[in-house]
């Protein structure tokens, strides 16, 4: 058990860094162990550098840094156990126009393995989706699914 | 295996039959506040056998059922279906589609099916034991939720990196 | 003490009511006191209606749903209390394009005795300030207000 | 009474002497994330004379000093003046423009100011007792904190209830 959790940890961590530099373009991370004697049962803490500024405590992060940095750690958990489906949740809420990007740039590098369903009111992001689902009340309080965009024709089918 | 189809009815918005299919790839949701964007994703959450209602929003199991609004009354029951297409063998079972069905009604009483036939929720967390899907935490990342992985303990850290281990 | 209190609460319910009709053109309010025997500690119970809806648990209201439900509240105090100034840190971002709007036109009926400060990074908010202060980061991790936008010209100065 | 001027000096991403005038209406503050935005928020919130390190998002009191980049080294102070139009004599003193300074050193040593003249944190806080400005919770909603009103529980949002009476 416990030479499972540490080979899984040590590759989460690889990842984690490499993804941490697609996403911010450079600075650096570390997943440690708070208590290495005790594997089976230690607290996991995690630092990061944002390129360009001084060792941070997770704290002092902003909040798109935060977004981006659970990002990265989520993403290298699915690169060591890929799941076939994932759902997102308005993550690209606090990211501003340049980190929409790189978000869905590396989503997108998952793709092979993974489908995503994204929710999301930011334009970016829609516009690197392959598919579009418009959500509406036509009645009220009664949701109704109303258009499919696919990539191919960028109009929207029917958004009526 | 790929996800194919989410069919609901009666669960929170979904008052009328709905269908969603999903292909490979990125699919974006979209719409205004409050249309039902994020019950999508809880009414995955649910059919593959969450029972902690809190991840739900909801205080008790009759929550998710439509309790009515302007134009149409309360409904007695909800049910959410999601069909996996499984050529590659990855669930254990034979069938080369897979449906996992859950029904509640207003009574409180579940019903939990795989490919129509009843079963207990103890044989749909078998079927994804393992698989990457179902409770695990870092396959459906409620809204807001992204940052809890940040701000835990470390202590509960270490349950997100067992799950993959 | 009570006295004072019970007036004051009274005034809020009030002005959350006529907020949220204005942000959610329509719906219903109600505040509580969780036990009106005990007025100087009872606690406080928030129940809303969103219009076309039935009556909700506040857990089942929307992300926008409920940044709007809190925004008017924190705006009934400030009408109950006024202040002279108030700081927003990107409470828009759960919010869609057509309740930005309402946000931003909400805010507009205040500015008579509150000035604001807005951090966002949504269009919509940026259009309906009179001023607009840029952040940034020439040199590495350190900050700089690099243009100010007067609302009469549009045209942002020396965003260089 | 409103806000004309805020100060920045080694707060922070502020390492050099940053200035901001403000007038009536909303302004609204813009950037890429990371780029010092609700570190402005937070300075405010910091000469006001919050004490809590937690609502700073930062664990101890000289964490809000510049700690060095790649291009600047860490400084050894931070400072922050906030300037208020007086003219309707809202706040308890007879100047027609107040302005409170507050600095921290590396050693941890504080200094408060009103109008440049040394004060303590009691005064600052007595200062804008009742005047809407300060400590209150509804007037500094810093980032992520808005839906704490409707999520804390009853008996905690009565303070916000109280601040009004
Ligand atoms: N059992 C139920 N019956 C009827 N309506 C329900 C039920 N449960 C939840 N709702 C309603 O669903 C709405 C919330 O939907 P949801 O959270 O999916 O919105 P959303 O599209 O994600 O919006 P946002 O963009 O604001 O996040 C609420 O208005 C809530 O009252
Ligand atoms: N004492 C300090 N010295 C140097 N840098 C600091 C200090 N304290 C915080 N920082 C840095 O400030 C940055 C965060 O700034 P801030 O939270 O203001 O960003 P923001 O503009 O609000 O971004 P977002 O749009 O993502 O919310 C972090 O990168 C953090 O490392
Ligand atoms: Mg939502
Ligand atoms: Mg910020």
């Amino acid at each position: 058990c416990t030479e499972k959790f540490l080979t899984a940890f040590a590759a989460i961590a690889h990842e984690f860094q490499d993804l941490f530099l697609r996403l911010f373009g450079g600075g650096a991370t570390e997943l440690k162990l708070d208590d290495p004697t005790n594997v089976l049962e230690s607290g996991i803490e995690i630092n990061v550098t944002v390129p360009g500024k001084r060792n941070q405590n997770l704290l002092q992060l902003s909040g798109g840094e935060r977004a981006l940095t659970a990002l990265a750690l989520l993403l290298a958990m699915l690169r060591v156990k890929p799941s076939p489906f994932v759902v997102l949740d308005e993550i690209d809420a606090p990211l501003d126009e340049a980190n929409v990007g790189r978000y869905s740039e590396v989503l997108r590098d998952f793709t092979r393995d993974t489908q995503f369903l994204i929710i999301t009111h930011n334009k970016g992001t829609m516009e690197a989706a392959d598919v579009l689902y418009g959500v509406t009340m036509e009645k009220a309080g009664v949701s109704k699914i109303v258009s499919v965009r696919l990539a191919d024709h960028r109009e929207p089918v029917g958004t009526g | 295996m790929y996800l194919k189809r989410l069919e609901l009815y009666g669960f929170k918005t979904f008052a009328e039959r709905t269908d969603l299919e999903f292909g490979p790839g990125i699919v974006a949701i979209v719409g205004p506040n409050g249309s039902g964007k994020s019950n999508i994703s809880d009414a995955i959450l649910w059919v593959l056998g969450e029972t902690a209602m809190k991840s739900l929003r909801s205080a008790k199991s009759t929550d998710v059922i439509f309790n009515g609004s302007d134009v149409r009354k309360a409904l007695g029951m909800a049910e959410v279906h999601i069909t996996l297409d499984n050529a590659d063998g990855a669930l254990p079972t034979d069938y080369t589609e897979v449906t996992v069905t859950r029904r509640v009604f207003r009574s409180g009483e579940s019903e939990y099916l795989i490919n129509r036939v009843p079963v207990r929720l103890r044989d749909v967390h078998d079927l994804f034991m393992d698989t990457g899907i179902g409770k695990q935490s870092y396959s459906i990342i409620s809204q807001g939720e992204v940052d809890a992985i940040l701000s835990t303990r470390s202590e509960d850290r270490r349950a997100l990196f067992e799950e993959v281990a």
